[in-house]
């Protein structure tokens, strides 16, 4: 997280901690974890935790070890590019099934998914969540969890950012509807925080009660926009998948 | 004088056939084998003539009895016969006795008798008829006889008839006497028995007009009669004309001996009953919550009823719960099964839920509710209009109005952090 601070993992029960590769995934629900799909590509059995602010391991030992039945990648995804010089993030979402239900409370809890109405179509301006222990301004990932208020944007502003990395080029990246680009003033997610959720508050309800806007997805530039996968194309896929594998 | 039996002998007065002499007195003891009676006669008899034959006698007593007291002069009838008097005595012994006074002053010459076994006619001879049925003369003796189907006592004088035995085992029938309505036969003694499966009672049923056995002596004991026996109680004996009894017999038994006894005389018609089985009831037990299938007035042996519970109740035999039984009115008049009872179902404990709970049931019988809760504020229940509300229903299990038997789900709270997140304001 660029531009963050340092959160409890209360603030952000949902979070998921992928130890390897580092990242991030969103709890939805008792037997399934939302990421990205390059998160869990090409991993069969992701060891990931939940409950623990900080990710040193005599802590993580206090959340609880999620054990995986299966990890399923949105067909959409396109398969085997290598990261560094990946270009097409379009479909970046994966569910993973879980074995055994996670136990809620104080430090786990799901976030919940969007409506299909076009309340939770994503406006620019929208303030959302992100969380992670990815890369910050400093460390190339943190052991204590970070998080973020940061708006959403237009996707050009995403567009617009000057490439970092020199093996990819700029007008090869794709942009598709499947994106939301949010960010400002340096407050980004980053390197480590992939497949985490941007949280946006859901406008049908009084208390406040986050949900799923998107999953911290790419990113020309950490410090800049961030581009992440639009949850709400996906609900589809997603309730289908759930259920049949329930 | 007496001498050994002899077939025959001869008996002179003294001095026979000179006068006889005054006041003297003899007696002779006769006898014959045994089975024969014996012929006496006089072919000469002159002895002084009195009135009643005071003066001089001769007497013959048989068995105590005076046969004969014979004087005077008497000549034979019968030109061709020289008996001038003879008596037939039906037994084997006869005494003779020759008597005269002091006074005789003309000469008399006595008695010349004999005497000769002959055989008695035991069948016709006395008063008393030896045999009950045919009697059989024969030389020195007699034997009894009976007719078809009668057999001879062992008193070898009386005939009964074989009357016994019979075992009457069929629900309903009818027993009356031997020939009935002809005569029964006497000296007999007929034993019948009625054997019924148990779990009847022998009901006998004899019409007055159906009953005709010899009449009470003057001390009121029956000469024939006939009686009923049956466990511990005995009805009777009856006899006369027109039954005395009751016209039905309860026995309280399934078993029924009946003994017709006749004596040697006096033969009625008889008698004809009839009887049938009465099943043994069973009580029309009340029995609450429950409902008794054929609903009867009342219930007998053999009777099967199915004994369904109400709704909410069961019957539990060992660890299976059943919602009826069938329960058979025994020969004992008790219900079998009747240990059963429709008792409330128990739903048990209500099953656990993940990530909630049930209230402790006070009690888990039909009819008690139980509210199942989730873990808040973590976890709520799905579909919550439903209530978490079950009753334990009469199939035995919690059910809820909207989900049925279906348990609640209580499913994750989501998107509420514990803590919202603050930016820290540098």
């Amino acid at each position: 997280i660029f531009g963050g601070y340092p959160a409890k993992i209360q603030s952000f029960p949902w979070q998921v901690f992928f130890q390897y590769p580092w990242a991030g995934g969103a709890l939805i629900d008792e037997y399934w974890v939302l990421t990205a799909a390059h998160v869990v590509e090409g991993i069969s059995d992701p060891s990931m935790y939940v409950g623990s602010t900080t990710v040193k391991m005599e802590h993580l030992e206090n959340g609880q070890k999620l054990t995986t039945e299966r990890v399923i990648i949105h067909p959409g995804w396109k398969a085997g590019d290598d990261l560094d010089t990946r270009t097409n993030f379009d479909n970046d979402i994966a569910l993973v099934k879980l074995k055994d239900p996670v136990k809620m409370g104080p430090t786990v809890s799901p976030i919940c998914l969007p409506g299909t109405t076009s309340e939770y179509e994503p406006s620019e301006g929208d303030l959302g969540l992100i969380s992670g222990w990815g890369r910050t301004e400093r460390r190339y990932n943190v052991i204590h969890l970070r998080g973020a208020k940061l708006p959403v944007t237009s996707l050009e502003k995403c567009q617009q950012v000057k490439e970092e990395n020199p093996k990819a080029r700029a007008e090869a990246y794709v942009f598709t509807s499947n994106m939301i680009c949010a960010g400002e003033k340096g407050v980004d997610s980053c390197q480590g925080d992939s497949g985490g959720a941007f949280a946006l508050q859901d406008p049908n309800v009084k208390v406040p009660k986050f949900y799923a806007a998107g999953l911290v997805s790419w990113g020309k530039k950490c410090g800049t926009y961030g581009i992440y996968t639009k949850v709400k194309n996906y609900m589809g896929w997603i309730l289908q998948t759930m259920q049949e594998y329930s | 004088i007496s001498a050994e039996p002899t077939m025959h002998g001869e008996i002179l007065s003294p001095n026979y056939p000179q006068a006889y002499p005054n006041e003297i007195e003899k007696t002779w003891d006769i006898e014959v084998p045994e089975g024969f009676g014996i012929h006496l006669y006089f072919t000469h008899l002159d002895i002084e003539l009195s009135e009643n034959c005071e003066y001089d006698s001769v007497q013959i007593i048989s068995g105590g009895v005076e046969e004969g007291r014979l004087c005077g002069q008497k000549v034979s009838k019968n030109p061709d016969s020289p008996i001038v008097e003879d008596f037939q005595i039906p037994y084997n012994k006869v005494q003779v006795i020759f008597k005269s006074d002091f006074s005789n002053e003309e000469r008399f010459t006595g008695f010349a008798a004999y005497y000769a076994a002959i055989d008695v006619n035991e069948c016709t001879d006395f008063m008393d008829v030896p045999c009950s049925h045919f009697c059989n003369n024969f030389i020195g003796g007699y034997f009894c006889s009976c007719p078809p189907e009668y057999f001879l006592h062992e008193d070898m004088r009386n005939c009964g008839v074989n009357c016994s035995g019979d075992v009457f085992t069929a629900l309903i029938g009818e027993i009356s006497s031997p020939n009935y309505p002809n005569p029964y036969p006497e000296n007999s003694r007929c034993e019948y028995q009625i054997l019924l499966e148990e779990g009847f009672q022998v009901v006998v049923t004899l019409r007055r007009e159906d009953f005709d056995v010899g009449p009470a002596d003057s001390e009121g004991s029956c000469q024939d009669s006939l009686t009923f026996a049956a466990k511990n109680q005995q009805f009777g004996p009856y006899c006369g004309n027109g039954f005395p009894g009751p016209q039905t017999i309860e026995t309280h038994s399934n078993t029924l001996d009946i003994v017709f006894q006749t004596d040697l005389t006096g033969q009625e018609k008889g008698w004809k009953l009839r009887y049938h089985g009465d099943p043994i009831p069973c009580p029309k037990e009340f029995s609450a919550n429950s409902v008794w299938e054929p609903e009867k007035a009342k219930y007998v042996f053999k009777d099967v009823v199915k004994i369904s519970c109400v709704d909410g109740f069961e019957v539990v035999e060992g660890n299976v719960g059943s919602t009826f039984f069938y329960s058979t009115c025994q020969s004992n008049g008790q219900w079998s099964n009747s240990r059963l009872e429709c008792q409330p179902v128990d739903c048990g404990i209500p099953e656990p839920i993940q990530n909630g709970r049930a209230d402790d049931p006070e009690n888990t019988l039909f009819g008690s509710v139980i509210r199942y809760s989730c873990e808040e504020p973590h976890y709520y229940m799905e579909h919550e209009e439903h209530g978490g509300l079950y009753r334990c229903a009469a199939n035995g299990s919690w059910v809820n109005d909207e989900l049925g038997i279906e348990l609640p789900k209580c499913v994750p709270v989501c998107g509420v952090p514990t803590e919202p997140f603050k930016v820290q304001q540098r």
